[in-house]
């Protein structure tokens, strides 16, 4: 038991240390607290931002805590990835640059897995694969306003 | 697997029915405040059982997310999954409004099920109410603020 | 002290019914869970945005509960106005149009009172008198990058 | 009223001395995530006691307010507000690492005071740790998720 776990925290770790830096400018990595006997402690984050030293995760900002969130998921996503993602606006806290960075990174596992990303954000919404629109009609009632997008411009493309 | 396709029938404000389509790769559902962007996600985790009422908005149980746009005392949501080898696998959940309470029943490939036997199905594709796969509104940083115990327990789960 | 309590119920309640609207395509007002003796019931919103009958507060949508919650602090704003307001990225839920409802209001707000706005959103930095940059300089140091904007714009045109 | 300026001295991402003006009307805060824009919003709350040290983002308490930029083990807050009559108020707030913990020291126009002090002279502009005259970052529907009695009480306070 204590091996298998070991040995996922290992794979699971150095696709943190990879991914980490994709998403955001600095270097991260998993931390046990108690290495001999990893049931008996937690789980850490060692993340670093832009060159900030010993950063304390409960001191980092929302975008900061955003992106190392997502990192472990998408870490964990490439040692065993589910069928598909569902993130309702995950992008929220970000500024221009970090959701750009998102959409690439989700675009790069996207290749792997299926991913319906809810977002309101222009970066997010131009670079997916295609756009479901969603709109209000009469008292409330949810109409789907059409797949669009790069699907009908690929097959228009020949 | 992917999820080939949802079909809501008057849950939350998708009065009636609707199919939504979807495909693989990277796709962005997008639209006004209070259009129903979050409701695709609740279907998603309302007929995998992946949900409590609470998490889904509904404060006073499972009937708040039968639509209120009719008379009717029921809703569903049927998902089908796209399975690697061209076959498929379809889970639907059905709420109907009795007077001894809101009554729930599953159902796999069309045929009637219990809950525990959606959830076992289910984590052969590690789809489980654990896995950070759906992350609902708001609820991004809850990883970083989570307590480092439980983040072990995420990894204990899938090692 | 009833009597204090429901004159300001009152006062406060008409400026909701007046915000709200301006705000979202909406209607709104505020009812006490017990009129007769309020100081044991709560209070309650009862809003309806864009003709949805009987809105449960606990179902709106993170945008809605953004503009019902917002419209409840210009309420009672206009009643017993605080010296200034800070707020930190309170159009986060908000899509485009709101971001924009929600800067006019401010700007109307901003009349009377001093509003310190941190955001990200394009519609909402546009809109304001000016914008004090913040960048992080070295490795982790905040830097004001000065205020800037319609003030500077203001002066030369004299 | 309004608060006419910051000044900020080795508090979080804020090492050595900084001065911020503010104007009156609508001022917009905006830059990189991580730069420190919610640590602005912070100096305020912290100048003026209305948040507790978890508030402010310092889980192990008020020491980890004081930058790590450098060794100093000081940091303080000193707000000043433009009162209607051409007068001023300034709140100060100082904090210093010893060997017994963090101590805590209040100013008012640079005369040392109580925290009691700071609170009764703030009430009597309307500033008090309940009024929603500061919302936090991702605090926004806090108003609309919370109880129903918890919202009756903050008119109570008002009437
Ligand atoms: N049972 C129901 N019947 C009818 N409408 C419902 C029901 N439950 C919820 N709703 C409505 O659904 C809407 C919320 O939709 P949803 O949360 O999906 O919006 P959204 O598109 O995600 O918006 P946002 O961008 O603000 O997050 C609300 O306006 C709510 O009143
Ligand atoms: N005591 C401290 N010394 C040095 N840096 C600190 C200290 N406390 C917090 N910080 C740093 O301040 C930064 C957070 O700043 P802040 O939360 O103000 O960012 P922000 O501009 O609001 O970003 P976002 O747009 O993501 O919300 C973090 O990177 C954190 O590491
Ligand atoms: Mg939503
Ligand atoms: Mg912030």
């Amino acid at each position: 038991k204590k091996d298998e776990f070991i040995k996922t925290f290992n794979v699971v770790n150095q696709n943190f240390k990879d991914i980490f830096p994709l998403l955001s400018e600095g270097e991260g990595e998993l931390v046990l607290e108690n290495p001999s006997d990893p049931f008996s402690g937690g789980l850490v984050f060692r993340a670093s931002i832009r060159d900030k030293k010993n950063q304390k995760l409960a001191a980092m900002s929302g975008g900061e805590k955003t992106l190392t969130a997502l990192a472990f998921v998408f870490a964990v996503q490439r040692y065993l990835p589910a069928p598909f993602y569902a993130f309702d606006e995950v992008d929220m806290h970000l500024d221009g640059p970090n959701v750009e960075k998102l959409a690439k990174m989700i675009n790069i596992q996207a290749k792997q897995t299926q991913f319906i990303v809810v977002s309101l954000r222009k970066p997010m919404i131009d670079s997916a694969d295609r756009m479901i629109g969603v709109t209000q009609k009469g008292k409330g009632v949810t109409k789907i306003s059409g797949v669009s997008l790069k699907e009908e411009i690929k097959q228009e493309a020949g | 697997m992917r999820i080939k396709q949802l079909e809501i029938d008057n849950f939350k404000s998708f009065a009636n029915q609707n199919t939504i389509p979807f495909l693989d790769g990277f796709t962005v559902v997008s639209g006004p405040n209070g259009s129903g962007k979050s409701n695709i996600i609740d279907c998603i985790l309302f007929a995998l059982g992946l949900s409590t009422s609470r998490e889904l908005r509904s404060e006073q149980g499972a009937g708040d997310l039968i639509s209120t746009h009719n008379k009717r005392n029921e809703a569903s949501v049927r998902v089908t999954f796209a399975l690697d080898d061209e076959d498929e696998l379809i889970i639907t959940r059905k709420i109907k409004r009795t007077s001894h309470g809101v009554q729930s029943t599953y159902y796999m490939n069309d045929k009637q099920c219990t809950f525990t036997q959606v959830c076992s199905e289910l984590e052969k594709y590690n789809i489980t109410s654990n896995s950070h796969n759906v992350i609902m509104q708001g609820h991004v940083t809850t990883i970083a603020n989570c307590s480092p115990k439980e983040r072990r327990q995420y990894l204990d789960e899938i090692a």
